[in-house]
């Protein structure tokens, strides 16, 4: 089996974002 | 560059310390027919740090709701704490998601 993908968060203006592929 | 994309409102990051928590991204991308239909990914605070991560074990599947987050030691270089799956045992660096030992 492989690594645990991660993902990076961010927040602006009070919402919620994620950085995907 | 770098893709943002938005998490539908509603969702919130995990307030209790070293309890993971799942948020529902509803992104395509994310998403897996019938093992992920939500898109969502699982996220975890821990020493003032929120580290976001795939919501089911890459090692056995099961999702890691009941991950237990351990503290860095010398295979994450003291950096990043780690992340043991509650089921098999695998153990995570959340600093590069690599599998340890």
């Amino acid at each position: 089996s492989g690594p645990l993908k991660l993902y990076k968060l961010g927040e602006q203006k009070g919402k919620l974002l994620i950085v995907v592929d | 560059s770098l893709n943002w994309c938005p998490i539908p409102a509603g969702q919130t990051l995990p307030t209790t310390e070293g309890k993971v928590g799942f948020l529902d991204t509803n992104l395509p991308t994310m998403k897996n027919g019938n093992t992920n239909p939500t898109g969502a990914v699982a996220a975890v605070r821990y020493d003032d740090n929120i580290y976001c991560f795939a919501s089911a074990c890459p090692s056995c599947q099961v999702p890691l709701s009941k991950a237990k987050i351990l503290p860095a030691n010398e295979e994450t270089k003291q950096r990043a704490p780690r992340l043991t799956c509650d089921f098999c045992k695998a153990t995570y660096s959340l600093g590069d998601g690599s599998k340890l030992q």
